[in-house]
């Protein structure tokens, strides 16, 4: 199955 | 801030109330940029709007402005179709003005809105040499996520060089969208064009898609850039001044 990732897995907190 | 077309600010705002009802607004000389994530950061949107591309603009110093994008829809509804705008925030206030003038200068509104004390968090977006650029009709890309919605709550974005396929399952079965790439283009804003350097496949949710396509009245056309493992990006152009990108993390394997 396929899980709903995050945008902080992919970008970095500024 | 003014501007003599009002109406790009208001679709601006309607783009992305329904994503993010708060945003904090950056005003500095060189215009106005936010960016906010929705409540369950899966999405976001990062807007630019250059000072160029105003009427008249002015900023004397740089403000972070906490603003209600659901009021702000609310009092830019009140605007008619072709008035201009201004946008005036006062040095030590706790509110910004918004300034609607009729066409012919005849009616002139003027209303207020409290600003917020917003935590706004700030991810760093890479600059990303993505694998695939889609550009196509926003109308077309509004039309797809409506589409794919009746079968499910994801939608597979497949592309090779022939085209793009959206594809979606669900309960009732399985639906399935394929555009091909204009071959011959006569009217830009119609044309379905792919550059790819590798073909891709992932996977988003349906709803998230819907909402970006709120902004879809800003630009005729839209652009989807992808790469594998990478958060989509959406991009409605505003018109000689800036853009609206949408970010959306991609359903990945469990």
């Amino acid at each position: 199955s396929l899980l709903q990732s995050t945008l902080q897995c992919f970008f970095n907190q500024s | 801030a003014r501007l003599l077309h009002g109406s790009i600010f208001a679709k601006v705002i309607e783009g992305l109330r329904e994503l993010v009802n708060e945003a904090t607004w950056e005003c500095s000389g060189n215009g106005i940029t936010l960016q906010a994530m929705d409540s369950s950061h899966v999405a976001l949107v990062s807007l630019v709007m250059r000072s160029e591309g105003f009427e008249s603009y002015r900023c004397d110093r740089n403000m972070s402005l906490g603003i209600s994008l659901v009021s702000m829809s609310k009092v830019l509804k009140t605007m008619g179709k072709d008035d201009s705008l201004t946008i005036r925030v006062n040095d030590d206030s706790d509110s910004i003005i918004i300034a609607m003038e009729s066409q012919n200068q005849d009616k002139f509104a003027d209303y207020e809105l409290r600003l917020m004390d917003l935590d706004s968090e700030h991810l760093g977006i890479p600059d990303t040499d993505y694998s695939c650029a889609i550009k196509m009709p926003s109308s077309e890309f509004s039309r797809i996520c409506r589409d794919m919605s009746i079968m499910g709550d994801s939608v597979l974005i497949c592309t090779t060089k022939e085209g793009v396929k959206f594809s979606a399952k669900g309960d009732l079965g399985q639906g399935s969208i394929r555009l091909v790439q204009t071959t011959n283009i006569e009217k830009e804003e119609e044309a379905v064009i792919i550059e790819m350097k590798e073909a891709v496949a992932l996977t988003f949710a349906v709803r998230y898609l819907s909402m970006f396509c709120k902004a879809a009245p800003l630009s005729p056309q839209v652009g989807l850039s992808l790469s594998e493992d990478t958060p989509l990006m959406c991009e409605f152009k505003i018109a000689e001044m800036g853009h609206v990108r949408f970010y959306l993390a991609p359903k990945i394997e469990d």
